[in-house]
C-alpha cells in the first residue's frame, strides 16, 4: 500500500508544489516507484514540471526517473452534491491507478476545495511549507497581538483537524503534520527567532511538528523549465561544456540544498526503508 | 471618483497583500483619503493588517493613518446564480460605502472566483507581483520549453483580458494592467536576465508593461503585528529606547524599501496629483 504525503497549505506561495517536486524526485533517486497527483491542475505547477522533465529527457537522451502522474481537475457540474461525487470519484481512480507505487506525493492549491479537503484526508504524512513571515502564520492561527497566546485556530487548522478526526474515526492512522520553514534567509535572526519561538508555541496547541528549513536558494526554482532538480545536478546540465561550468560557490549551494531535501526526507522517517 | 487599484494574481503567495498594504499606507503619507477591500476575506491577510494597526495606533497612541475598510465575505449560496447576486451586491455596497476616497485599494485571493472576477473588473490599475522564478511565470503564459515564445496565455491572463474587453465594451477605459517583479534576490544574475528576458517578450504578447522591482527585505513583514510598514519606521519604534535602535545598516534597508514603494506609485503614475 503506498504511503501517502500530501504538501498542503492554505497560504500562497509557500512552497507547495516546489517541496511536492524535490521529494518525489529525491524518492526517485533512491530507488522507489514513486506517484504524483496534482490537485491544483488549474495552475498545475507540478504537472508542468513532471512535462518538462519527460521532454527534457527525452531531447537530451539523459536517462531522468519519472514519475507516475495523474492531475486531477475541479468538476464542471454546477450542483454541489454532483460536483462533489464528481471529484471523489476521479480521484479514487487516480489513487487506484498509482496502487503499485511505494509513495504517492500529492500537491495541492493555495486554497479551499472539496478536492483538496479529499486529499489531505488521504495523507499519512502532511507537509505544510511556511515562510518566515507574520503573514503566513496566520493561516495556522489567530495570534494575540502581544504575541504571547493563540487566540484562535485558523480555519486551514480546523480543516486538518477534520480531516484527521474522519481518519480517526475510521479506524484509519492519524496524519503526521509537519510544518516545513521554507526560503529561509541566510542573514536574518530577529525575526527568525521571533517566528521559531511562535511555532514552537503553535506545535503544541496546534497539533504539528517542525522539521529543519529550507534556505532560499535559486537552485530550487532556476530548471524548473527542464524539469531538473539540484538531486540531478552533479552531471553537467546539459547545453553548459565544461568551460560553462559553475563555479565552486554554485556547486556548494547545490550540495546544501541536496542536503536539505535529504533532512527532510529523514525528518518525515522516510530514510529507514529501502525499496 | 475614486480611483481603483486592484492587486491580483491566480499564483500564489507574489506578494499581493504585502503590495496592497504599502501602497494603501504610502498613499495615506501622501495625505490621501484611502479606502481598502479584502476580497480574500478567508484569509484575510489584509484586514489583519488594518486590524493591527488600529489596534497598535490605540495601544501606543501613536497618530497613524487608517484606511476606510471593508472585507467581502464568498457567498454561502450553494446555487451558482444566487451567489453571485450575492457577491455582487455586496461588492457594490462596499464601493458605495468607499465613494468619497481619493483611491481603494483592493487585494485579492490567489485563485479563480467570481468575486475575484468582478475585483478586476472595477480596476483602473492592476498590479500583479511575481517572483522571478519560471514557476511564476506559467501565471501569465505557457512557454515553450526552449523558452523562445508564447505557446498559450494563461487561464489568468484570459481572465485579465475578458475583464478588460467588458470594460471597453461599457465605454469605460481599460485596465493598466502593471507587472511587479517582487522578493527580488540581491545577488542573483543569471535567473534574473532570464526572466527579464521572458518578462519583455512576453509584455508585448500578453499586454502589460513592467513596474521597477521590490526586492526580498525583511522590513516588508517583521511589523505586520504591529500593522506598521517601513514607510512608518522613521520614528522610534515603540517599544525599542534608543539603546536597541537600528544599526545604520537597517536604516538604509528602510531607506530603500521606501524608495521601493515610491518607485512603485511613480510607475502607476500617481504621484502627478496631490490631494
Ligand atoms: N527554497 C526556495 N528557494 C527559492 N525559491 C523558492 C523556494 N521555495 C519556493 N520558491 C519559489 O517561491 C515561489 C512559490 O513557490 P511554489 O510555487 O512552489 O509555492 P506554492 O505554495 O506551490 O504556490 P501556490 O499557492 O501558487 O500553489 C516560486 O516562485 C518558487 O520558485
Ligand atoms: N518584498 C518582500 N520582501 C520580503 N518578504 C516579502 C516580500 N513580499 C512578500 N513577502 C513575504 O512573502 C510571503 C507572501 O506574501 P503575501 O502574503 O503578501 O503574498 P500574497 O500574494 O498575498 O499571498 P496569497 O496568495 O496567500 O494571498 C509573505 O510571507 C510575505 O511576508
Ligand atoms: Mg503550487
Ligand atoms: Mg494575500
Amino acid at each position: 500500500v503506498p504511503y501517502i504525503i500530501v504538501v498542503g497549505s492554505e497560504k500562497g506561495g509557500t512552497g507547495k508544489s516546489t517541496t511536492a517536486i524535490h521529494i518525489a524526485v529525491a524518492l526517485m533517486k533512491l530507488g522507489f516507484r514513486v506517484g504524483t497527483i496534482d490537485l491544483d491542475a488549474r495552475q498545475g505547477t507540478l504537472s508542468a514540471f513532471v512535462r518538462n522533465r519527460a521532454s527534457y529527457a527525452e531531447q537530451s537522451g539523459r536517462r531522468l526517473e519519472l514519475s507516475k502522474h495523474r492531475a486531477i481537475e475541479r468538476s464542471k457540474a454546477s450542483e454541489r452534491a454532483a460536483a462533489e461525487a464528481d471529484e471523489a470519484g476521479r480521484l479514487q481512480d487516480a489513487f487506484d491507478d498509482l496502487a503499485d507505487c511505494h509513495f504517492i506525493v500529492v500537491d495541492t492549491p493555495g486554497s479551499d476545495s472539496y478536492l483538496c479537503r479529499l486529499g489531505h484526508n488521504r495523507a499519512d504524512t502532511l507537509i505544510t511549507p511556511l515562510n518566515d513571515s507574520f503573514l503566513d502564520i496566520g493561516v495556522l492561527a489567530q495570534i494575540n497581538r502581544e504575541r504571547r497566546e493563540v487566540e484562535a485556530p485558523s480555519v486551514y487548522s480546523q480543516l486538518v483537524w477534520e480531516q484527521n478526526n474522519q481518519r480517526v474515526v475510521a479506524g484509519r492512522p492519524p496524519i503526521d503534520w509537519v510544518i516545513l520553514r521554507n526560503r529561509l534567509a541566510h542573514i536574518e535572526a530577529r525575526n527568525m527567532r521571533e517566528i521559531s519561538a511562535l511555532l514552537d508555541l503553535l506545535a503544541k496547541r496546534i497539533g504539528f511538528r517542525t522539521a529543519p528549513g529550507i534556505s532560499e536558494r535559486v537552485v530550487f526554482r532556476e530548471h524548473f523549465m527542464k524539469g531538473l532538480t539540484a538531486l540531478d545536478l552533479p552531471e553537467q546540465v546539459a547545453g553548459q561544456g565544461p568551460s560553462q561550468a559553475r563555479g565552486p560557490a554554485e556547486s556548494s549551494s547545490h550540495a546544501a540544498a541536496r542536503r536539505e531535501i535529504q533532512d527532510l526526507l529523514a525528518a518525515i522517517g522516510l530514510f529507514a526503508s529501502e525499496p
